[in-house]
């Protein structure tokens, strides 16, 4: 099973 | 004052109804050089981005830069009002606007609609997205594309999307069986069937297809589509809108856990 990853984790805040 | 006449304002028309189900509300920053735009879905998976250009527009005035929150849903509805072949003009005189102005004109200009869009004010969580080397880059026709997705997604939720110099291949795996679809490089120089894939590094990532079938809704704004992938990085689909700018949707992976 693969987790969906969330794009925060490669691209930061503003 | 801000002002922006589109030629063709169906663009602006299909661009909506491209993002419509993927994000609710946008902040839409406008200055000198354009138009741009930057929001994600709710569950922060995928993110949209629009660039249009102010030299695609018929006429474009933007004094100073300001932003616009609109609701896509109350956008939609407005825009449902504006023909096909008119032209769409966005207009304030606020800085601080409290709502935007729309008018569409036919082309005989014998019929003119002006409505007005209370904005909202939004809290901007835009990401920081660097200019990426991708090292695959896969350009097809934005209609096979969308085709391979829709079709996919009937097998599985999840398609693995493999490069290699010669061809990508996609493939899913679900409850009732498996299969995969590989695509040549095909110098046709029918659109429907050119595959030009320029391939640095070979990729192998896995994403969701519901997501990606969302995406294909901007099939309409161009006849190509590129994808855009390197190891360990969201995928990036973009759609050129011809001489005005482009609509990028941005996708994180799923990863084994």
């Amino acid at each position: 099973q693969k987790g969906q990853q969330l794009l925060n984790e490669y691209y930061n805040q503003g | 004052m801000f002002e922006a006449k589109l030629q063709q304002g169906v663009i602006f028309k299909k661009i909506v109804d491209a993002i419509k189900d993927l994000v609710k509300s946008v902040n839409i920053d406008a200055s000198t050089s354009g138009l741009s735009m930057q929001a994600m879905d709710s569950a922060h998976v995928a993110l949209v981005s629009l660039k249009l250009n102010e030299n695609g527009f018929k006429d474009y005035r933007c004094d100073r830069p300001i932003t616009l929150g609109l609701s896509i849903e109350n956008l939609s509805k407005i825009l449902k009002c504006a023909g096909n072949d008119d032209t769409i003009t966005l207009q304030t005189d606020e800085e601080e606007p409290s709502s935007l102005k729309f008018f569409f004109e036919n082309q005989q200009a014998s019929k003119i609609s002006e409505f007005s869009l209370n904005l909202m004010s939004l809290d901007s969580e835009s990401l920081g997205i660097p200019d990426t080397d991708y090292s695959s880059v896969i350009q097809m026709s934005s209609a096979e594309f969308s085709r391979i997705c829709k079709e996919l997604s009937s097998i599985s939720e999840t398609v693995e999307i493999e490069t290699s110099k010669e061809s990508v291949k996609f493939s899913v795996q679900g409850d009732i069986g498996a299969g995969s679809i590989t695509v040549k490089n095909n110098q046709s120089d029918k659109d429907v069937d050119r595959v030009d894939l320029q391939i640095d590094q070979p990729v192998k990532l896995t994403f969701a297809l519901r997501y990606l079938n969302m995406f294909n809704k901007a099939v309409s704004l161009s006849s190509t589509v590129s994808l855009n992938m390197s190891e360990e990085n969201p995928l990036m689909v973009e759609y050129k809108i011809d001489d005005l700018g482009s609509l990028r949707f941005y996708l994180a992976p799923k990863i084994s856990d």
